[in-house]
């Protein structure tokens, strides 16, 4: 078959398996079907060139010097569905610091995305944000929502501010925001919402599309501060690497009006996790 | 008794505008999880004692359950180190697991843990059988795990789970639920092993 389907009840996702990539959203029982495509994707960091104007980008200053480069998937490595009565999951080897697991459980109408990211490679002396898009046909009319402090949502419109005329100088850093629990866009039908599991930054740069910063990694001081580049590394006595994060992200798509319950309620649920507790026993279970 | 309170202090330092944006030095990022660590160890006994103190009614009835001594929690849990959870089962012990609701309402959740058996079955504490499934820890993760465990833990894990174990469990609001792991028996169904299906990007 071209396509591959996962998914254990109402929500199924389907995969090209052409392409290696999710292709289509289906939610049987909201009767919600979408055509959806997840990528990942850098910026370059801007440089500092010395230049008394120069403004690199490093910890307080996100500034890319360019468009986005695609991050093309290895087309070595398969896509790996794993299929059981409790979960499915689909696994990806993007390259060789990026791997991407998502899950489709049981009685649940969302999809979670696991991503480990890094070492972010800067050999070539580039400092890189790595962002992970999923693209959809909502026509969101460059409006889109992100949360203030975990608590409401606010509206943002892309290249526009409500208290004065903005000149549009940095089309992708000046419409990022902080994400802490959520992001959404929505048009007269649907709406499509992303919860995290951590503070990133994130962004509608397209209609119908929400992007995420998941890491960074940065060669130059932005000269804001800090005195030091963005790179944090992870050693073992004196052999260090660059910082690989893993990290979740939860994606769902519903009808316009029907997401807040979702966005209020599992939004609590990544906040306070289950805690777990071990011990042993020996003997009979009872 | 230990206390919350490093924990405590440790969250507030970083609420400092450093700490939450992450526009420390590294040396200073260091020291906000260096303290945060420290603090979470001790919290992590006052959890402990608190989960003995909610378990006594259940610890009367199995007084073979000690969870003040042996109960732990596992922080590196989400790179599949937990040596709590990687009890060999087939020597006729137990592994028993605590799992707490934090929030006011009912949840379903999906309880994931890193296993070295698999012929393991799961019960609720009235006992009835539990669907489960396997999933293989793959070695991509297997390397994160291990290089992270010597990174941040200065320990290098002796034993190597093969599956994650993944299981529904039931918690009622602001209460817990216990399960019971054990080596399956000659009529236990044991948990399904996911079927897998490769995409070959030739095919």
């Amino acid at each position: 078959s071209d396509t591959v389907t996962v998914g254990l009840k109402n929500l199924k996702l389907v995969y090209s398996m052409r392409e290696g990539k999710l292709t289509q959203y289906i939610n049987s029982r909201s009767k919600v079907k979408e055509s959806l495509e997840q990528a990942f994707k850098y910026y370059a960091g801007y440089g500092n060139d010395g230049t008394e104007t120069a403004q690199a980008s490093g910890a307080y200053i996100f500034r890319p010097n360019d468009s986005p480069s695609p991050i093309t998937p290895n087309r070595k490595s398969p896509l790996t569905v794993f299929r059981g009565p409790i979960v499915h999951e689909v696994h990806q080897q993007i390259n060789s610091w990026i791997y991407q697991t998502t899950r489709l459980y049981k009685g649940k109408e969302h999809a979670e995305v696991e991503f480990i990211v890094g070492p972010i490679p800067i050999d070539d002396g580039v400092g890189k944000e790595i962002a992970t898009e999923i693209k959809t046909n909502l026509a969101s009319d460059k409006t889109f929502y992100t949360d203030s402090n975990g608590r409401d949502f606010i509206e943002r419109v892309r290249d526009y501010r409500e208290d004065w005329n903005l000149e549009v100088n940095q089309p992708v850093a000046g419409n990022y925001y902080p994400i802490n629990l959520g992001i959404y866009l929505k048009d007269k039908s649907k709406e499509f919402s992303i919860l995290v599991d951590r503070a990133v930054g994130g962004s509608s740069i397209k209609d119908g599309q929400l992007e995420l910063m998941v890491h960074r990694r940065l060669v130059q001081d932005d000269s804001r501060g800090v005195g030091e580049p963005l790179n944090e590394t992870v050693c073992i006595h004196d052999n260090c690497t660059g910082l690989t994060v893993l990290g979740k992200y939860y994606f769902r798509i519903d009808p316009v009006g029907e997401g807040a319950r979702w966005r209020r309620s599992f939004g609590q649920e990544i906040y306070s996790p289950l805690l777990l507790a071990f011990t042993e026993s020996e003997g009979h279970w009872g | 008794g230990p206390k919350t309170d490093s924990l405590a202090e440790a969250l507030a330092i970083v609420q400092h505008h450093d700490a939450v944006t992450g526009t420390e030095k590294q040396h200073v990022a260091n020291d906000y999880a260096k303290r945060l660590s420290i603090g979470y160890t001790e919290a992590e006994k006052v959890v402990a004692e608190s989960l003995a103190s909610l378990t006594v009614g259940e610890t009367k009835r199995s007084p073979q359950i000690k969870f003040q001594q042996a109960s732990s929690d596992c922080p590196l849990l989400n790179i599949s180190y937990c040596p709590a959870s990687e009890v060999d089962l087939s020597n006729g012990k137990n592994l028993v697991v605590v799992v707490y609701n934090p929030l006011g309402w009912k949840r379903e959740d999906i309880i994931r843990i890193p296993v070295i058996n698999e012929k393991i079955v799961v019960r609720d504490s009235s006992g009835k059988k539990i669907q489960s499934q396997l999933l293989p820890i793959l070695d991509a993760f297997l390397g994160l795990r291990n290089y992270h465990t010597v990174a941040y833990l200065g320990v290098s894990p002796t034993v190597k789970p093969k599956y994650w174990l993944a299981f529904s469990a039931t918690v009622p609001p602001l209460g817990f639920s216990t399960y019971y792991l054990s080596n399956a028996k000659k009529d236990d169904a044991i948990p399904d092993k996911s079927d897998t299906a490769y995409a070959s990007w030739k095919k």
